[in-house]
């Protein structure tokens, strides 16, 4: 089954 | 000095109680046009972005742009001890930047309450993203539907399975689900125009088919603030994370980024 992704792939913390 | 009042029950007070199942402290920035607050769930999925234009609240002043950690849990709690008719005040003052003070003002004003809640590190919750105006062109699909059928298509997959499959393309929009006891499928046929009608289900933005596995706690999570106004535009991309968006006035807007669930 598919897992849950984190969104820290996509946006940068600053 | 920043201040900004508005009456009990009101949009943002609603958006607060809203939030709080993903979110327990917030950064709020606040400038000369308006309150902006950004929150991370603790788990990574979600970040929610919303923007209240200064003209939205009942008087608003920010003399100079502030930065704030705020425990939105904390607050919500505090703005529930409000009365009807009160009028909310809050407040922080150039001189104490270590708390916020929130005050009660009964409709007679014969009675005022005053309480101090304490600002705390929030710096985690701030996200570099870019402008929407970015973004919006880089998602291969973006529809518009009624947040209460939006709500209704959530509560109903949930009955099946923890996840959602949302598939959009020319001729269909479906949210669908597979479980051991079943598989429910909702087919939207959409309107296809830049100005949704806000009883139908519109797709506005169409670059390619594209679709995406979510997990259905936390799209009722964005549901249940969407309810709080008429329509949902969501946005679907395989590089960028869902985008759940609904319109404040004319200017602000609340957004919840969601990462999707993938196959590796």
């Amino acid at each position: 089954s598919p897992t849950q992704k984190t969104l820290d792939r996509f946006f940068q913390s600053s | 000095m920043f201040e900004l009042t508005m009456a009990k029950g009101s949009i943002l007070q609603g958006v607060l109680e809203a939030i709080l199942d993903l979110v327990n402290v917030a950064n709020v920035d606040c400038s000369s046009k308006g309150f902006s607050l950004q929150a991370l769930d603790t788990e990574h999925v979600v970040f929610l972005s919303l923007f209240f234009p200064s003209e939205v609240f009942r008087s608003y002043r920010c003399d100079e742009d502030c930065s704030m950690g705020i425990a939105i849990a904390d607050m919500v709690d505090l703005l529930r001890a409000s009365n009807d008719g009160d009028i909310i005040t809050i407040k922080v003052t150039d001189q104490n930047f270590e708390d916020i003070t929130i005050t009660f003002e009964s409709p007679d004003k014969t009675k005022t309450t005053d309480m101090d809640l304490q600002l705390v590190d929030a710096r985690s919750h701030r996200l570099k993203i870019s402008e929407w105006h970015d973004m919006e062109s880089e998602y291969q699909a973006i529809f518009c539907m009624p947040s209460a059928q939006f709500m209704l298509n959530c509560k109903s997959l949930s009955v099946i399975d923890d996840d959602v499959v949302i598939r959009v393309n020319e001729e269909v929009i479906s949210f669908s689900t597979k479980g051991k006891s079943g598989c429910v499928n909702i087919s939207h046929v959409p309107n296809k125009t830049d100005n949704p009608e806000k009883a139908s289900v519109t797709l506005t933005h169409m670059r390619g088919p594209v679709s995406l596995t979510l997990n259905l706690r936390y799209m009722k999570s964005c549901a249940k603030v969407s309810t709080l106004f008429d329509q949902v535009k969501i946005g679907l991309s395989t590089k960028l994370p869902l985008m759940v968006e609904c319109k404040i006035a004319e200017k602000g807007y609340i957004r919840y980024f969601v990462a999707p669930k993938i196959t590796e």
